[in-house]
């Protein structure tokens, strides 16, 4: 899980049974305390692998809303939640955004794009690499450094810095720090129930990379299932995801765009392998 | 699949903020946030900072779960 701190922003991601939303009161409160309001909310997830598991307000998206809605501010007037679907129903994006009139109109104008990946059934046999190896003795920040370099990770953005973690038994976080930009990966590896999450934070300008980083996502993944979802993207930023993806072999299943409060435009893409 | 397993699929929340915070201005704002107070946002979700890093721009904290 990851959590980034901007001076006007804040980005929390987590996975398990988190009660991420219960986050949302002593975080306005806080930033009440230093003279901020909030302006703008986005809410994202995909389909849960087992969502009988998730405790409120978690137990389903209509829940979540509804919290959220009593959770904000009356200011944040634009409000939408939607749930952009794919070809199967085990796969959609649930969003929710709501923002102030002002933000709302300041958005408009941002350059900045922000991709999530989600990637299930991992190859086998890289998945193993972010187990531990039993008995080193190793904490989890020197082993995770170790799973870094032996997958390659660190050459996705060989400009970033990296802050990265390996849990045990197995399990992997890591932050890239590249500037003003983040990117993010999470990794469950048990076999059965694996998944893989990469998230990055660019400028609108920067689609030429986009290949070569989801290149090496994939790579190091091989996943038979992914999606991608783009916010504040360009038609041509999401043309080169669709490319770099059906480029290593997944087919290109879905693509729905919708447009949302204090968010902008969304494209969410899926693909499987062949063998799907 | 499994009966039951570690819940990969994470939840993502964002949030903008505006205001006459001088600091805002000068890179700051909730990055004056005590760690204390960020461990009280955290304790309400259940997770604590494994690992931190950050720059000039923002700080980004490794979560456990």
């Amino acid at each position: 899980s990851s959590l980034f701190v901007y001076p006007t922003k804040i980005i929390i991601k987590t996975c398990g049974t988190t009660q991420l939303l219960k986050s949302i009161s002593p975080l306005l409160s806080h930033a009440h305390d230093i003279g901020l309001n909030v302006c703008g909310c986005r809410y994202t997830r995909g389909n849960f692998i087992f969502p009988k598991a998730q405790p409120f307000p978690h137990t389903s998206f209509k829940e979540e809303v509804m919290y959220l809605e009593e959770s904000l501010p009356n200011s944040l007037c634009y409000r939408k939640a939607s749930v952009m679907p794919s070809n199967k129903t085990t796969h959609s994006w649930h969003v929710y955004s709501a923002s102030t009139d002002e933000y709302h109109m300041v958005h408009h104008m941002s350059n900045v794009f922000t991709m999530e990946v989600c990637m299930t059934e991992l190859d086998r046999v890289l998945a193993r690499k972010f187990y531990q190896h039993s008995g080193n003795g190793n904490s989890g920040d020197i082993s995770g450094k170790e799973m870094t370099m032996a997958t390659g990770i660190n050459d996705i953005i060989p400009s970033a810095l990296i802050c990265d973690f390996s849990f045990d038994p197995c399990g992997y976080s890591m932050n890239g720090v590249n500037g003003v930009h983040y990117s993010t990966i999470h990794v469950t590896p048990e076999d059965g129930y694996s998944y893989a999450s990469f998230e990055l934070m660019g400028f609108t300008d920067d689609s030429d990379d986009i290949d070569r980083i989801l290149n090496k996502v994939v790579q190091i993944f091989r996943p038979s299932t992914m999606s991608v979802s783009t916010t504040c993207a360009s038609h041509d930023m999401s043309m080169h995801v669709k490319n770099a993806i059906e480029q290593n072999g997944l087919i290109h299943r879905s693509c729905t765009i919708d447009e949302f409060p204090a968010a902008g435009s969304i494209v969410f893409q899926t693909f499987t392998t062949r063998r799907k | 699949m499994a009966q039951s397993g570690f819940e990969g699929f994470e939840k993502r929340l964002e949030l903008n903020f505006f205001g006459d915070d001088p600091m805002m201005n000068i890179g700051i704002g909730l990055r004056q946030l005590s760690f204390e107070s960020v461990q009280e946002i955290l304790d309400a979700v259940q997770c604590t900072v494994v690992s931190a890093m950050g720059n000039q721009y923002f700080d980004a904290y490794v979560l456990s779960e």
